[in-house]
């Protein structure tokens, strides 16, 4: 079965749709067979690699139990995606139980074609999506961009985490991804000691810089590796990529 | 009445918090009386204010009807805050029908006390607490971050804005704020120009540069004003306060 990974925060604009973009691509292009699956209604997934973003996708696998294959559209060589749909936002208001959460994880055990990897762009936000993101997946990866307020959600998510697993009786690897890096300046430095210090084993070893062809590249509908390949934004994210292959952490 | 403002945008990271901070305490240094309204479930408003946060807030006034001034604590001079509330993610599953939407509409016509503004920090999300924010307030700023995403989001809630509004018979005024900007850059130039250039009359005369001080003033539970004064921070956000109360915006 293929290794899922989620990129989850509720915090705003850490940087997880542009990490799910570039490990996604940085890991087709290293030759595994990436599934990824755009699980924000505002489809930013989708549109940085170009794909138009108003078809039906992931509404269709809630609410009709369409399989994922049929809504998986070809991205990049090796890389498939399934955006949102516009029913998206619909889900959280769906009616029903306790199975209302493993309805993607049910749908990832149906997948005829065989994947290597899954990679989950959540929302910011933290409802019956984001649950089902959750339940469905090997891996948590937490970006967190180094600032106070970022920091300040973390030790909050982690431990709603750890709550709501142990309710789901589930339990996931959980890391902890340093974005928009700026060793020059105080408070990124900060940031990244802190999280080094109460999340020991968990920080995955490569941080990413503050990059503007990061910001540049989703304009164009290309990843950083097409858009800029030399730049330290395609640098740290290759680097991240096989630091999430090998499990690389900062040790304590 | 109050003025009533709210800092909305579902997309995450592009200074919702950061404005309704520091506007409102510009408001309050400037003489105005200003009550916050921390919507946000996070609870970044109050925390950048340096309060504790963990106090019942907003999520008694949905459950409970307990009025605003209750759960309103003093924040600076002239400045009061509502936190959110230990129970406000709960607000996004409560029963009931339309009437829901206008809860707090509602407690802030029984509000006693006279203020000059209310400022609402909003989640990056468009559930229950958001219809609620919308139906409360006269005016809607969209912080809008200097990046591709941001941009290519705005025009979307624009849509989804008037939608709502339209189903609800109700019209606020609209106003786009440009965040994170840096002149020296190519991307935060053209973000810009295509702002003024879709959206003439409605964006805010200040830009917010960019500034390091913005993002370490959460860190002490200060605003910028008490932080850094002489800032570039502390000089746009006073400027943008200026320009909210005489609505001042870049002419077509
Ligand atoms: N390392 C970086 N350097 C420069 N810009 C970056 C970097 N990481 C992200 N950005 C930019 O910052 C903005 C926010 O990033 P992104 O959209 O990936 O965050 P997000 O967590 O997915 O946000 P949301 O919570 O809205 O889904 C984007 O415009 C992106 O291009
Ligand atoms: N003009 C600026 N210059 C430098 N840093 C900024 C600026 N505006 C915001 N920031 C920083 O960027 C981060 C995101 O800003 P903020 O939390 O205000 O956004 P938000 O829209 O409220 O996010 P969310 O969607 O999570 O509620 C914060 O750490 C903040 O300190
Ligand atoms: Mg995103
Ligand atoms: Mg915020």
């Amino acid at each position: 079965p293929p290794r899922t990974l989620i990129f989850l925060n509720q915090k705003g604009g850490v940087g997880k749709t542009t990490s799910s973009v570039n490990v996604a691509h940085a890991l087709a292009l290293s030759g595994y067979e990436v599934l990824g699956l755009d699980l924000d209604p505002q489809g930013h997934f989708a549109a940085s690699l170009g794909l138009e973003g108003l078809d039906p996708g992931l509404d269709e696998i809630f609410f009709e139990g369409v399989g994922l294959l049929e809504r998986a559209q070809p991205a990049r060589e090796r890389l498939r995606l399934v955006p949102p749909g516009p029913r998206l936002p619909e889900v959280e208001q769906m009616a029903g139980g306790r199975e209302r959460g493993w309805i993607l994880q049910r749908a990832l055990t149906q997948l005829k074609q065989p994947f290597d990897y899954v990679v989950i762009d959540c929302p910011p936000s933290s409802g019956l999506l984001a649950i089902n993101a959750l339940l469905a997946t090997d891996d948590v990866i937490m970006p967190v961009s180094c600032d106070y307020l970022a920091l300040e959600g973390l030790a909050g998510l982690m431990r709603t985490l750890m709550r709501v697993e142990q309710g789901l009786n589930i339990s996931t690897r959980k890391y902890v991804l340093v974005t928009r890096f700026n060793g020059q300046r105080r408070l990124p430095r900060e940031v990244r000691g802190k999280l080094e210090e109460y999340f020991p084993g968990q920080v995955l070893y490569t941080p990413i810089r503050d990059n503007v062809a990061l910001a540049e590249a989703p304009g164009f509908g290309q990843t950083v590796f097409e858009y800029r390949p030399e730049s330290n934004g395609a640098k740290d994210y290759a680097a991240l990529a096989e630091d999430i292959r090998l499990r690389r952490v900062l040790e304590a």
